[in-house]
């Protein structure tokens, strides 16, 4: 759990690399030449993650979005 | 359903997103 937390904080961190704590569109579009992502993909991540859709990404809606991707996929 | 199906296209690229953290991470190539 506390693994989690870490890995959670550190990409966050990557995101907010100002360390404003929190990151918006801007710092997600940086993230365009860093990661394999188009910056259509990165913008669908940045809504889908941005659940109540304030245009900033809090570490609350980024941990829950990364605790989705790690225990939440659905089985086909 | 619609709504479904984008929400499933988000997982993908979510996972995309949060796969692509992990491997920058640990150095992978």
């Amino acid at each position: 759990q506390n693994t989690i937390l870490e890995k959670t904080h550190e990409f966050f961190q990557m995101c907010d690399i100002e360390n404003k704590g929190f990151i918006n569109r801007r710092d997600m579009q940086r993230l365009n030449g860093e990661l394999p992502l188009s910056a259509d993909e990165l913008e669908n991540v940045f809504d889908t993650l941005d659940s109540d859709s304030n245009g900033y990404l809090t570490l609350s809606e980024f941990s829950s979005g990364f605790s989705e991707f790690l225990f939440g996929r659905k089985i086909s | 359903d619609p709504n479904m199906k984008a929400g499933a296209a988000n997982e993908g690229v979510l996972a995309n997103f949060f796969n692509s953290l992990l491997s920058k991470k640990t150095g992978a190539p």
